[in-house]
């Protein structure tokens, strides 16, 4: 998961 | 309704004027054009119904697993007017030829049968946008966690699928089969391209930014 940092911050993201 | 109001906007290519005409020019406009869409495949994505109450850890292996085949059934589907071109963009469209300068013909020509495959099914909007949710669903991860969830997303997309076919396609009761039978066709296309990128990747001419390099990496 540590390597798909982008992908899980843009699934995070609310928007 | 929700998977037509989901779809994203478009999204231009804008080659560098100031690059000359090369395959690493053209290679370069796809991957970046790929960056940006995949970008608005994720937002895409968390709004089709269901897909947010997922795990985050599903939702990622489902996006690692089906990103190329989202931007390949895009691809496709922007390219159905089109003989023998593929739609990347509206300011970027691809003939063979062009395709070989850039080293992509093998690829240029397995996306074209896909096209003519739903172009001879006359593939509608409606049924383009529960497809490629249907694909991301369906995307046969290994490392899915709550099985029954992924399971009950598949099902609840199949129903409008079958919802759709059976209100506007009465005279046709095997479209339904006719549509999730081009999936096979969509994967191996996909397999094709990851690998092909993969390749470009290590020879390390081509500019490629982060998000692309991430979801490339995830399918190796």
């Amino acid at each position: 998961k540590e390597k798909h940092k982008i992908l899980h911050r843009l699934l995070q993201n609310s928007s | 309704t929700l998977l037509l109001g989901a779809e994203p906007e478009k999204v231009c290519a804008m080659p560098d004027p100031a690059l000359p005409d090369s395959d690493i020019k053209s290679l370069t406009t796809l991957c970046d054009l790929a960056d940006r869409e995949l970008v608005l495949n994720i937002s895409w994505a968390k709004h089709i119904p269901g897909f947010s109450s997922l795990c985050l850890s599903d939702q990622m292996s489902l996006l690692q697993s089906a990103w190329m085949e989202i931007l390949i059934l895009r691809v496709a589907f922007r390219s159905l007017l089109c003989e023998d071109k593929l739609v990347f963009a509206e300011d970027y469209i691809m003939d063979a030829e062009q395709a070989k300068s850039a080293g992509l013909l093998e690829l240029h020509k397995a996306i074209l049968q896909l096209v003519r495959r739903y172009r001879s099914m006359r593939l509608e909007r409606e049924e383009f946008v529960t497809l490629k949710a249907i694909a991301l669903a369906n995307s046969d991860s290994m490392h899915i966690e709550d099985v029954e969830a992924v399971q009950g997303l598949q099902d609840s997309l199949h129903e409008a699928l079958l919802d759709y076919e059976c209100v506007h396609h009465r005279e046709d009761p095997r479209r339904t089969g006719k549509l999730i039978m081009t999936l096979p066709l969509l994967r191996q296309t996909s397999a094709k391209a990851v690998r092909h990128f993969c390749s470009i990747k290590q020879d390390g001419r081509v500019p490629m930014h982060k998000l692309f390099l991430e979801l490339l990496e995830a399918n190796v």
